[in-house]
């Protein structure tokens, strides 16, 4: 099956995306 | 019992795997054996997106703010963090002794790469362990299978690039049966 990667960059992209908070 | 499973809320980046937090403090009274151990260490939360991540783990408390004889655990949802786990039974774990000021950026990073599945050993990960001592802090990452030398060796080489450890930093390999020893 396919992996689900996430790279640090994008990880911490997230965290300050409006979804996170 | 799937009715309380944790899943990603709409919108969500889902995690390949929902980790669960640990924690665990020791009383100086108790002694260490595997019961007390178990006593003391409480399930905090489970994630399975980003999202949930980063909500649960910004309410944390950072490592190196830590005092006395603590540990963080980040383990999939299902395995204990413990040796008598059957998916830990025939493990091991990679061990990074580090000088205190550093547990906290190190831990984020490596549980980061955990979360994130750079690891790339199939379903070997089971889960990562940051050690708050007295002297030093000690960052750990256990895997399923101690007597896999490709396993293994991806583990501390993706470490070694994650976490950018200088090349004399000292890692150290054991196996939970020479744990319980």
């Amino acid at each position: 099956g396919t992996r689900i990667i996430y790279d640090r960059k994008f990880l911490l992209e997230c965290r300050s995306s409006p979804v996170a908070k | 019992n799937n009715r309380h499973k944790v899943s990603p809320g709409a919108g969500e980046h889902p995690l390949q795997y929902n980790y669960t937090f640990w924690f665990s403090r020791r009383t100086p009274s108790r002694p260490s054996s595997s019961q007390s151990y178990e006593q003391n260490i409480r399930q905090i939360g489970t994630v399975a997106s980003v999202e949930q991540f980063w909500r649960f783990y910004s309410h944390l408390i950072r490592p190196g703010d830590l005092s006395g004889h603590s540990d963080f655990h980040l383990f999939k949802e299902g395995i204990k963090p413990m040796w008598e786990d059957e998916c830990n039974r025939g493990g091991g774990k990679w061990i990074i002794r580090l000088r205190k000021g550093l547990a906290s950026r190190f831990w984020e990073n490596m549980i980061l790469a955990m979360v994130g599945e750079q690891f790339m050993v199939g379903e070997e990960i089971c889960g990562a362990v940051v050690s708050v001592r007295f002297q030093e802090d000690i960052l750990s990452i256990w895997n399923r299978t101690s007597n896999d030398q490709t396993t293994t060796s991806r583990i501390r080489d993706t470490l070694r690039r994650v976490l950018n450890l200088p090349s004399n930093t000292i890692m150290e390999y054991k196996t939970h049966n020479d744990s319980l020893r």
